[in-house]
């Protein structure tokens, strides 16, 4: 809801450079490098969720060694800002983002401004008890935002 | 929230409703595949050796992404000679690269049953293989079995252990060789390849299979295993996946 939220507020403001840009950061007013395309954390409650029993790495932590050490919550990362022209600005920025900025500035009513989204991902392992009390350590590829920018 | 637990300046930060927080959990199981929460019974430190053998293959991923390949080397070579089993191999770590999952099955048979004398050195296990999901290739499994050194004076005597797979359905429950081993006394730990085993389980899902070991001490009677929960036997089965996982829209 946070990111929606910001998202919403985002668009309203006028498109700026962004953060990265070759320009110096002096150039920048704060508020404009605070909507550039980049990565967020965002903190996820295990508690807030209702899982204080987790059953993933810590829980086997626990459960083997008796100690409480488990974990509140788990940072996770996503991509949140505006990508404005120039798209130079963002380091990460896709030649497809490109071409999307120049369609758009064409044609700003019907084609929309490329998307902040990820442009790095890296797995994510993950550790839990089936219902028989078997363990069961699972990769998931794509899981985690490395890093962020226009598409 | 920074790593010191301080909320960051403009962040919002709200409390879930009950509704939402259903919501995200389903969300977040479904993410990662699993049809509910996980509901394991557990009995505490019941079956420890395989959540610890798993666990060391968890933190082996953790560590792969900060260390060389040359660094990984040493750390295993370290491992063999300084910590005993069921520590994760080199060759796991291979087999984990590969893997797209790892499953750790219990052991079932929780009491010895009573047995004949000229069956005294046989024992069962028994693994229940049927939560593998469809669709999951076994690329190795192993059958790894707890041996403690024996006491000096039987250092230098050799075991012939036999592993052979029961096909419990089969009229007279005769047993098929699995392999067969001549080992010493003094060595630690033990692993038997049972991937071509397992598939058949895979293949054959409707037909229960167990597992015999038995032990024949060349130089007296049989050696008491390890009762220790941390020294359990059990299985371990490495998988890729062979199809495509589709999410349903929701």
């Amino acid at each position: 809801s946070t990111g929606r939220k910001s998202r919403q507020q985002n668009r309203n403001r006028s498109t700026q450079p962004q953060e990265g840009s070759r320009l110096g950061p002096a150039e920048y007013n704060s508020s404009d490098q605070k909507t550039a395309c980049r990565r967020h954390e965002l903190y996820v409650s295990f508690r807030e969720l209702g899982w204080q029993e987790v059953y993933f790495l810590h829980f086997l932590h626990v459960f083997l060694s008796g100690l409480d050490h488990r974990p509140e919550g788990y940072a996770a990362n996503y991509c949140d800002g505006e990508c404005s022209f120039p798209l130079n600005a963002h380091m990460n920025a896709t030649n497809h983002a490109i071409v999307q900025t120049l369609v758009h500035l064409m044609n700003p009513e019907n084609v929309p401004k490329p998307c902040c989204a990820p442009t790095k991902l890296h797995a994510i392992s993950v550790l839990y008890f089936d219902d028989n009390s078997n363990v069961i350590l699972k990769k998931y590829k794509n899981m985690v935002v490395r890093a962020c920018g226009c598409h | 929230l920074d790593g010191n637990n301080e909320v960051h300046q403009g962040f919002i930060h709200r409390r879930l409703r009950t509704h939402e927080k259903r919501e995200m959990q389903k969300e977040i199981l479904s993410i990662l595949g699993l049809p509910h929460r996980p509901r394991p019974h557990l009995s505490h430190g019941k079956y420890n050796s395989a959540p610890l053998f798993m666990l060391d293959l968890y933190n082996t991923i953790s560590n792969e992404e900060k260390s060389q390949v040359e660094g990984m080397l040493d750390r295993y070579q370290s491992m063999r000679t300084t910590q005993s089993p069921p520590l994760a191999t080199y060759q796991e770590t291979a087999f984990l690269n590969d893997a797209d999952m790892v499953m750790s099955f219990v052991n079932l048979v929780e009491y010895d049953r009573e047995l004949s004398p000229q069956r005294r050195h046989h024992k069962e296990f028994k693994f229940n293989l049927s939560q593998i999901p469809e669709g999951e290739a076994i690329t190795a499994a192993e059958f790894r079995l707890y041996k403690e050194c024996v006491s000096r004076a039987f250092r230098n005597d050799t075991l012939l252990l036999k592993v052979y797979q029961v096909v419990k359905e089969h009229p007279d429950r005769r047993p098929v060789p699995a392999e067969s081993r001549r080992l010493w006394a003094a060595e630690e730990g033990l692993e038997f390849d049972i991937t071509a085993t397992s598939n058949l389980w895979v293949m054959n899902r409707d037909t229960i299979w167990a597992c015999r070991a038995v032990h024949q001490h060349q130089g007296g009677g049989p050696r008491r295993t390890g009762r220790c929960s941390e020294k359990q036997p059990f299985m371990v089965a490495f998988f890729k996946v062979s199809e495509v996982h589709i999410r349903n829209s929701r």
